[in-house]
């Protein structure tokens, strides 16, 4: 299972 | 038109030193404020703000804001092509689909011009909003570095745990294990060797060395780096860019298994 999230799920877009 | 002017040229080459493995394209942005970029890496894991204040150039001429297209291993060539006190110019033009290095060396007996061509880039800006870090971490940026460097020959990830006692970066691989603590020193003679903890509570998070490695190649830039963590949140690794701004990268943990 990949278990790197990708910034999208911490920062919304501008 | 755009007119930036940069006594400490070589500063700029060690900017784009820092950047070009990680991001191959992004957009300069130039306001009246300054010189800035943010840009995330193809997989969308990390990301890199750069700001260079317009206060820091010598002359800083931007009439409008003004995105510039670039490709960082191409800026980098054209860059490495200064000497290290060399100062720098950025020139374009509001229509240009070009942008000028102009090159001068300090007594002005060498000038260079290299005109790069300008690329469209679609980019998303994240929205990063100011956070308070439950620990934040500032220590010299060569030892974080060999830190880095050290474990990524035994493992994949580092778990950067801060406590009372210290910072402790943490590996495991198929040939065994390593654990690095660096205590507190506050270093009062020598401030650049310093290591200073803020801990408003212990935290623990785990990365891929193969960004924070990525990361170290700011290293030039500072003597210091700070590192800031909570929990669940996207590391952020900071070095100040002279008196001019910063360069930080966030990079977003990983989920325990």
């Amino acid at each position: 299972a990949d278990n790197q999230p990708r910034l999208s799920a911490f920062f919304a877009p501008k | 038109m755009l007119e930036l002017r940069l006594v400490q040229g070589g500063l700029l080459k060690k900017v784009l030193e820092s950047l070009k493995d990680l991001v191959n394209d992004a957009n300069f942005d130039c306001s009246a404020s300054g010189f800035s970029l943010q840009a995330m890496d193809s997989s969308h894991v990390a990301l890199v703000a750069l700001l260079l204040r317009s206060e820091g150039f010598e002359h800083y001429r931007c009439d409008r804001n003004l995105s510039l297209g670039m490709n960082l291993n191409n800026m980098a060539k054209m860059l490495k092509c200064a000497a290290n006190d060399d100062i720098v110019t950025i020139k374009a033009d509001d229509a240009s689909d070009s942008v000028t290095f102009m090159f001068e060396s300090p007594n002005q007996d060498k000038i260079a011009d290299f005109e790069m061509k300008l690329m469209d880039i679609d980019s998303e800006h994240l929205g990063i909003p100011e956070a308070e870090f439950q620990a934040i971490v500032r220590m010299p940026s060569a030892e974080f570095a060999r830190i880095c460097k050290d474990l990524s020959t035994i493992g994949d990830t580092v778990v950067i745990s801060v406590t009372k006692e210290g910072v402790k970066f943490s590996t495991r691989g198929d040939i065994g294990t390593a654990n690095i603590v660096c205590r507190q020193n506050p270093s009062i003679d020598k401030p650049e060797e310093a290591t200073i903890i803020e801990m408003e509570e212990p935290v623990s998070l785990t990365f891929a060395l193969r960004y924070m490695n990525s990361f170290t190649k700011a290293t030039p830039l500072a003597n210091q780096v700070t590192i800031s963590l909570s929990a669940d949140l996207p590391v952020v690794v900071e070095y100040r860019v002279a008196e001019m701004g910063y360069i930080r990268f966030y990079l977003a943990p990983k989920i325990e298994e």
